[in-house]
């Protein structure tokens, strides 16, 4: 699948 | 989510608030650095970029990435109206910013390519952004010291930045014992931040609460 997003924080 | 990160970016959200309507009520951009809102569109527009790529996180992350795109940009051009409305007030803005932004651009684009996760475009813009964010407030300090008056609307959006900063620190320590993450390029980076905003808080003690200058309505 498509690789996650590590950046969760604004 | 951890409570620190909530507070933090309602705080974050609070600082941009607080001055849109400062500007907005007393139709004044008297002590506000220029350049200071400009490095915020480049730091909100390199690092969101993630949001073209449709990889959600959720929700609140997405509303709140279009938010500070889009309050960032609002104030820049609340600003550069001013100069048409306002134009002996601009000029005194453009005339006290004189901090050289271009040292900011080139040292965060150097530790960008030095310190990223993948060199890659979206992740060495994405460290652009948190490198740059970490000396972005310096022009509003530098201008803020030099003026040595303490404007009531640029300390408040001071404060507010720095308590966002502030309160992300607990938020990592949370997440590292809680969750096992760390980002280690966003900790050393908000530590840096961090203390150029206590070098403020302790500038303001000293000059502001200890001085004759706090004058109490």
């Amino acid at each position: 699948g498509p690789k996650k997003n590590m950046h969760d924080e604004l | 989510m951890n409570l620190f990160r909530i507070l933090g970016d309602l705080s974050h959200l609070a600082s941009i608030l607080i001055l849109i309507r400062t500007i907005k009520a007393t139709d004044s951009i008297d002590g506000i650095s220029f350049k200071t809102q400009a490095l915020y569109v480049i730091i909100f527009f390199t690092r969101y970029l993630d949001l073209l790529t449709f990889q959600h996180i959720s929700i609140y992350n997405s509303l709140m990435k279009l938010f500070f795109i889009g309050s960032s940009l609002y104030i820049v051009i609340l600003l550069q109206r001013s100069k048409a409305i306002q134009p002996i007030a601009y000029r005194e803005m453009i005339m006290a910013d004189t901090f050289k932004v271009q040292y900011l651009l080139g040292g965060s684009l150097i530790m960008a390519l030095l310190f990223n996760y993948k060199f890659s475009f979206f992740e060495i813009l994405w460290s652009f952004s948190i490198w740059l964010e970490s000396v972005a407030i310096l022009p509003q300090l530098f201008m803020l010291s030099k003026s040595g008056k303490s404007k009531s609307l640029t300390i408040h959006y001071i404060f507010a930045l720095g308590i966002y900063r502030t309160l992300y620190i607990p938020n990592w320590i949370w997440r590292y014992f809680v969750e096992g993450k760390v980002d280690k390029l966003a900790v050393i980076s908000g530590i840096v931040q961090t203390l150029i905003y206590s070098d403020f808080f302790y500038i303001y003690y000293k000059k502001v609460i200890k001085g004759s200058n706090l004058q109490l309505p």
